[in-house]
């Protein structure tokens, strides 16, 4: 069974793509078979693999339509990652999901049924707290929260871990936390540095020490198709990328 | 009549709180009365400002109870520029709108009946086409439209002018484009050149000539309460701002 991690912070453009993307990519490059999911109509993971979606083949189908997992998943760049492809069509299954039945499932439908031969399952949410990402959640064993080191990004962490919490009372006691990653981290400024100690202030013992630099390779990658540890392996942000790979492989937080 | 501006892009993190925030307190700088609008659950503009939203007394109550709108307006470091505060209560406003009478109409009712002594109302969206992003566009004018100098900062751009141009043919004949403001500009990057070129592709006739560059000034000023005008007045944020408020000021775009 493999390990399922939702990748969510409803606050927009902290590196939940990014980190969701490069830290598949250096578990699968360290010898893991993970598989990528694309939750975000938005399709940034798709795209950030130089990978295209078809309509009516993307995971939106298997969320509306019942289309099975296995049937909008394919290679990568990357050895041993393979990535259930996101379409614009997911725009609408927010409002299509409100009136379904067991609307916080359909995900988890889905996963259950298939066949999930892989270490690591990650889950790419867009930045809301909406029915997709509860769908994440609820499909989810874990949670993993990118943090960027910016001031805007700490006021939506503690609605975000209430929103953990009641999800973990009321529909899937098995949600933990695996950790909040800092994201463009600048060691030159003192703003990054007030973020990095309000966190492991506020979530001590839950924190990754790996803090992932500001890094315009990690920037630039998605747009050669390629995730940073392909474009530029020997950089920071490869290098972060591997660290974290690591640490999460190596121990789960305690709560 | 003021100029009613909805600032919106469903992509995350790319400038939206920043640009409604410190474009309202510049044109507010050069003498106009500007009421801007935080339409986020995140409430990132009213933190910005340094200002509390008490619950009971927000944009919340005004969508959903009917509160009238200068209930919650407050004072903020700049002359001239007032804010309708937003609190995280805002976050269940999405679900329950979904089966209200005249849904997107919420926030135009409110505006129809405020006194708007105002020369501009920039209305701060938060990162998704949802109903209170819909709001925004339904009651607004104007929409300016902050495009991040990123590579994932394109893929939603045409869904998004595909909702503006529905939007203006079903609920709001006057939504017209104030342009696209490209933010986070790094000239020294290969991809920030790529983007800027791209989105004049696009939208030709479209685009402030304003590049708003990228500035740890800009990033900093919220954590002190302040616009980038008031925090670092002669620096490269302040300066584009400026341009951009006169730029404003001086013209509409041709679509
Ligand atoms: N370590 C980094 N160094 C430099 N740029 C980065 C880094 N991490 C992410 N970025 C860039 O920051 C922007 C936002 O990151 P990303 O799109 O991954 O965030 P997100 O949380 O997935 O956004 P959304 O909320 O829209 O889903 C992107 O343009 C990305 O390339
Ligand atoms: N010109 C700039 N220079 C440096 N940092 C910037 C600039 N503009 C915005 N930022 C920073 O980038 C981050 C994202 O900006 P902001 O929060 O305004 O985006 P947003 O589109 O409102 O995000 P959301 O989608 O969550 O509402 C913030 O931490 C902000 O301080
Ligand atoms: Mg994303
Ligand atoms: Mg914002």
């Amino acid at each position: 069974m493999p390990r399922i991690i939702a990748v969510a912070n409803q606050k927009g453009g902290v590196g939940k793509t990014t980190t969701a993307l490069n830290l598949a990519a250096a578990l699968a490059d360290g010898g893991a078979r993970v598989l990528l999911i694309d939750l975000d109509p938005q399709a940034n993971c798709t795209a950030g693999l130089g990978v295209d979606a078809q309509p009516g083949r993307s995971i939106y189908n298997v969320i509306s339509d019942g289309l099975p997992l296995n049937e909008v998943v394919v290679k990568t760049p990357v050895a041993r990652l393979l990535i259930a492809v996101s379409h614009i069509d997911l725009s609408a299954a927010e409002l299509e999901l409100v009136s379904a039945l067991a609307r916080e499932y359909a995900l988890k439908r889905a996963l259950d049924k298939a066949q999930l031969d892989y270490d690591y399952v990650l889950i790419d949410c867009p930045p809301s707290l909406g029915l997709l990402t509860l769908n994440a959640l609820v499909a989810a064993h874990e949670v993993l929260i990118p943090v960027q080191c910016e001031f805007y990004a700490l006021a939506g962490l503690a609605k975000l871990l209430d929103t953990v919490g009641r999800i973990r009372a009321a529909l899937n006691s098995e949600l933990q936390l695996a950790g909040a990653v800092l994201t463009m981290h600048d060691n030159r400024t003192r703003l990054s540095k007030e973020v990095v100690d309000e966190v492991n202030a506020n979530f001590p013992g839950r924190v990754f020490k790996t803090l992932v630099p500001r890094s315009v390779r990690v920037a630039e990658s998605p747009s050669h198709g390629l995730p940073v540890i392909l474009h530029d392996p020997q950089g920071p942000g490869a290098e972060a990328y591997r660290a974290l790979a690591a640490e999460l492989a190596g121990e789960r937080m305690e709560e």
